[in-house]
């Protein structure tokens, strides 16, 4: 007979962490990696701070076995505050990611399983060294019990911070394979600064090779801001829990507070065209009318669109100047669409082509040079998976004379989103989503319009040249 | 400044349902179907039970906007025990599928996703009503707190069992798109009763259309029985709480009594070799000691594979029939490999090849006929990202003098585990774990190469009949 049981999160994670894209030693050893180094950039960029974010990974006295590295990561960025150190890394689904604005982090469980592969491979603690900027410096030991999802505080100290320390300092063991992981983890720094010159990388690895990109701008983009929902989001569950918090308000004013796009005037227009009372109470709703609140606030069409306050490109100029200096093309086409939502979420797409110059034609046919971006992360794993590949190899590319399999082009996609669609929890790939698929499409299409001008504008010059 | 918050497991699986499959209304629609009619299979073929599955989906008043259906399964699997029925059906991460042995479900998401959406999208409470054979019969009303992850009972009445009913009914609404999910839908049953022929199964679509599979045999495979994990699998989190359960055991005693494949002796051989004291105590051991028996169990050569009895392949001469039947092809070749393991979880493959007959070639280059199963489930989503689909693109079929763009061909492959390596919570596809992959070439190339015997052999006697 069955024998029923409750798994606590963390468990469920431990068991599945393929789930979560440590599926093997050299994947593993990225996804530790970029899930820390994402933190800290969150941590930075966030908070209008100038990233400098410091990674050393070396080899250390393993079992035999697998290899064992040391990881250490420090940041300048906000730092976290003393009383959530201990959830923030060692409870899983715990987090400030869960707000409605563009972050890299979303699920609350990146930094946790890189934390829990060492604790698992290693029997490695964690030591986390955090300032606010304050006064003083804490320094914690922890690890995570797993079964029931919380924090084990092994250390906690306090000191002057004599420094002026502010920012996180990482360090923990773990068992993984650097070397199948370089080539992914040097093009993931490599990437990164691409899109982000304003911000510092310092990378030392395992065999002493210290990659470094300084800074090159001060200029950085403005934080996203925290938003509301947009009614077109809304679901029932959602409802609910807003009416829970604000019973006795009146339809009109609760729609106006609750939602963006939603002033009191439109709200009035919107329930008044539904067929409802703007000055009933909310609590006064049936279940009925609830449901039918939900289905007319997703259909109405008289919302403006998302506010796009909530995300933050890259920017056209970032981009442009990014692709030339990661790939040195010829000709370079950016082009941004204007923000969409799905499901109520805002997303921005920007997308760039590069041709010429020092791109190769692809080494054999069906392949297509890709560099995939998502609220600012490269995304280095299952591209032909991946809804930007799946709309660049449907255009039909006869009509921007451009031959895909013998043409010196590259393509370089970013998707910002309060909620980009990624396919699984290890960031590794983003869903087709019909609208965002949509944004992507016509994105490239525009840009490849533009690329063929620039193209025969010089072709033209060429042909007047040899005559 | 960041503002921190713990998220319930439940709540982020209602907000990330992307990560489990439920990323559009069609999606969801087919979602639903699956992971009923899974769960019903569980409970009949895991205890010996020839299933009748019988699913009833129809159109309902809905708000307008999305399509309303109601669907009801009913199985006569062995039901669930009244005391876990709240928990099953409204609690995530709950479940009897977290055993060592092959079952359709592993999770314990998948039945309470599809509830929840039904929750979600129609407001709709589901009602369960179950016997386990007795003599009472239970109906439970619920739905979930999806804040708390704790079920909500509306209802609960017991009633005389006076049809001796045995098993499980579920009834919902929810919002979805039957129009796009159809085809995949039928294909559904359609794979399903091709390789279940003990099986009877009934779908009655909201048109009004009935699909009918009757069960076409009386032998059933013998269930999977739980097992003990193996010491390849082993991990630090494993041995500890195995520890905790046995603190005062030997070693040679607890390794013999918590793994499969290791006797007394084997313990003490492999003990000895690894300079461990087999009559220490367990609660000894340094921390030091304890990651390096870790290692030492991972990787010592002289443990005897997984034992396969937690595992139920659908068999040669299963597979086969099913194969004719689905295909109506001229050549059928089927292959098995032996069982083999992958950190410690035991799996077997087994592929299939049929050639000409009804097999049409494909109707574009790279496109490729292939029929996937992992625990018996059909899949039918992402298969050019599925690990059975990148082996058969990778082979050099010249040599076994097929042309894949050209050939009337297709591949049926089945990987069946304790644990199968699924890249999402959805089920859609099966990552590239190398031992699984090798496997599923090792077999492909076997079928491929006895095909080719087949196909020689037909052209010699259609040579000689022409002269
Ligand atoms: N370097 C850091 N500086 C400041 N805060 C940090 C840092 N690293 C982690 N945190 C805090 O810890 C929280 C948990 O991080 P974790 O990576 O586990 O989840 P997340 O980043 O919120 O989401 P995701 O799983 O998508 O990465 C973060 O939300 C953040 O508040
Ligand atoms: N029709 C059924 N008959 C008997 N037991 C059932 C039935 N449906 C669900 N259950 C029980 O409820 C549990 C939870 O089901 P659920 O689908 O949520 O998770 P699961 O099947 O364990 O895993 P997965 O998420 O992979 O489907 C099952 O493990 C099983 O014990
Ligand atoms: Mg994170
Ligand atoms: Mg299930």
């Amino acid at each position: 007979s069955e024998q029923f049981q409750e798994l606590n999160v963390a468990d469920f994670f431990y068991k599945n962490k393929d789930l979560v894209g440590f599926d093997s030693p050299h994947k593993a050893t990225y996804m530790i990696v970029r899930e820390l180094v994402e933190n800290s950039l969150d941590a930075c960029d966030g908070h209008k701070i100038l990233p400098d974010v410091r990674v050393t990974l070396s080899k250390v006295e393993g079992d035999g076995g697998q290899e064992r590295y040391h990881i250490k990561i420090v940041d300048n960025g906000i730092g976290v505050p003393l009383e959530a150190v201990p959830y923030a890394f060692g409870k899983v689904l715990f987090g400030s990611k869960y707000s409605m604005r563009q972050n890299r982090g979303t699920f609350g469980l990146g930094g946790k399983m890189s934390i829990l592969y060492g604790q698992i491979t290693a029997n490695s603690r964690v030591t986390i060294t955090t300032s606010q900027g304050g006064s003083k410096v804490y320094t914690f030991e922890l690890s995570t019990d797993i079964r029931t999802n919380t924090p084990v505080i092994y250390r906690r100290d306090e000191a002057d911070n004599k420094s002026h320390f502010r920012g996180v300092k990482i360090e923990f063991d773990f068992e993984g394979d650097y070397g199948k992981a370089r080539d992914k983890i040097i093009e993931y720094f490599y990437e990164t600064a691409m899109i982000l010159p304003y911000a510092q990388l310092t990378f030392i690895d395992p065999n002493g090779t210290l990659l470094f990109y300084p800074r090159i701008t001060e200029k950085m983009p403005t934080p996203p801001v925290e938003t509301q929902p947009h009614p077109h989001g809304v679901d029932l569950e959602l409802l609910k829990r807003m009416m829970a918090a604000n019973p006795h308000t009146s339809l009109q004013v609760f729609l106006s507070k609750n939602f963006q796009r939603v002033g009191e005037r439109t709200a009035k227009a919107f329930l008044k065209s539904n067929g409802f009372d703007p000055h009933m109470e909310v609590s006064q709703l049936s279940t009925k009318q609830l449901t039918k609140l939900v289905t007319a606030l997703r259909e109405y069409p008289d919302f403006l669109p998302p506010d796009p306050s909530c995300l933050s490109p890259i920017g056209e100029e970032l981009l442009r100047e990014g692709i030339k200096r990661l790939l040195s093309p010829e000709h370079v086409v950016v082009t941004t669409r204007p923000a969409r939502a799905y499901e109520g979420n805002p997303f921005i797409v920007e997308v760039g082509i590069a041709y010429g110059g020092a791109i190769m034609p692809p080494d054999k046919p069906g392949k297509v040079q890709l560099y995939r971006f998502a609220n600012k992360i490269p995304l280095l794993y299952d591209e032909y998976s991946d809804v930007s590949m799946a709309v660049i190899q449907n255009i039909n590319w006869n009509q921007y004379k451009v031959k895909l399999d013998e043409a010196p082009i590259a393509f370089i996609t970013h998707i910002c989103s309060t909620k980009v669609p990624y396919k699984t929890a290890g960031k590794e790939y983003v869903a087709a989503r019909p609208e965002v698929e949509r944004e992507i499409d016509l994105a490239i299409k525009q840009a490849a319009r533009e690329l063929r001008v620039q193209l025969s504008r010089m072709e033209k010059a060429e042909y007047r040249e040899r005559r």
